[in-house]
């Protein structure tokens, strides 16, 4: 049995369709760059998370083989128990042969609500549970791609726009120059950064920290002592565990830079505030840890390269 | 050798739970330390 922390983020809002099997059976999936298995309900699952998702069938398909090990995965609030078994994997154009995957026979009752099916996780192997083969790892062995990297854009736009792109950089989804930089960790995307800057006034991050580019999360996400310190400065106040900002002010709150590698990485009131039915939140979330996650409010104003070939995150301006 | 694989920005869980009125009754029954996925000790 092997175990991987994995999200259950309930901000997540991007997901894309992958096939499994031959015929292909379709599910929704994250594309997480914080996890590295690949898992969608079965059909030997009857949580009423699995009965609102669609549910992979392996005897529908001539190319499943079981593997037979148990495959446990830790939420924050509950677990997705089941099997690995294997199977082509068709990923936009691509026939992934042969992939682990885990099917799930019990989910927590948290995953009914999210809309995608199950998670296709992206980060390095060595983060994944039962040693299972990430996806993008059979996708360098198979030679399905010409470059080792993939890349992400989060649009705002709820209709379309947002892509994943495997195996090379889409020059139309980004402006200016790329910043390449080194991981400091070869298990998550995980980088350096320098400092974090309110007005020219370093807010949070003083003198360096670690920061995981992650699709899996929806906020950024950092030390207590830090987000307070920053929620303070943008203006949101706390109200039932929420950051909470007027939505009226959206217009005068500063800019937050993220110095990384030397370069400035801004994010305006517009990129970090979200609405809600309640009202207008902080993008920035208290994550107890000295660690900082760049989730979805960070990676939709900088188009995210990641790229396993040279082992180092790329970010440009997203267009 | 390259593919793309669009993204649709659908509904969150939170939206989805607020417009059945179960968002706070979710929230304090599943507190979510969004540093769980990296590190156990926040489980």
């Amino acid at each position: 049995v092997g175990t991987q922390s994995m999200t259950n983020d309930a901000d997540l809002a991007y997901f894309g369709i992958i096939s499994i099997g031959t015929p292909p059976q379709s599910f929704k999936v994250v594309f997480d760059t914080g996890s590295s298995n690949l898992w969608v309900p079965s059909i030997y699952c009857s949580s009423p998370a699995c009965n609102n998702h669609d549910k992979f069938n392996p005897s529908l398909s001539s190319t499943y083989r079981q593997n037979g090990a148990s495959l446990r995965i830790q939420y924050g609030t509950g677990s997705m128990i089941g099997f690995l078994g294997y199977d082509t994997v068709t990923v936009g154009g691509f026939a992934v042969q042969n992939q682990i995957f885990g099917l799930s026979t019990s989910e927590a009752p948290f995953m009914q609500y999210m809309r995608a099916d199950g998670i296709l996780g992206l980060a390095y192997p060595r983060l994944s549970a039962s040693g299972a083969t990430p996806v993008f790892d059979n996708m360098m062995k198979q030679g399905l791609v010409s470059q080792d990297l993939f890349s992400v854009y989060l649009s705002s736009n709820s209709n379309s726009g947002s892509v994943v792109t495997f195996g090379g950089i889409d020059p139309n989804h980004y402006s200016g120059s790329i910043t390449w930089i080194p991981l400091s960790s070869e298990l998550y995307w995980q980088i350096t950064v320098d400092s974090v800057t309110v007005n020219g006034q370093v807010v949070a991050c003083n003198g360096g920290c670690q920061a995981i580019v992650d699709t899996g999360t929806s906020l950024i996400v950092g030390p207590q002592s830090s987000i307070s310190n920053i929620n303070q400065v943008v203006g949101a106040y706390s109200q039932n565990g929420n950051d909470m900002v007027s939505c009226n002010n959206i217009g005068q709150m500063p800019d937050v830079t993220f110095h990384i590698q030397g370069q400035e990485f801004t994010l305006p009131s517009s990129a970090y505030i979200r609405q809600s039915y309640y009202g207008c939140h902080s993008g920035f979330g208290n994550g107890g840890s000295s660690l900082w996650i760049l989730g979805d409010v960070f990676i939709r104003q900088y188009y995210s390269i990641f790229d396993r070939g040279q082992n180092r995150v790329g970010l440009a301006r997203a267009a | 050798c390259l593919v793309q694989v669009p993204l649709e920005k659908g509904k969150t869980a939170r939206e989805i739970l607020e417009e059945q009125g179960l968002w706070e009754e979710y929230r304090l029954k599943y507190p979510y330390n969004p540093m769980v996925k990296f590190d156990n000790s926040f489980a």
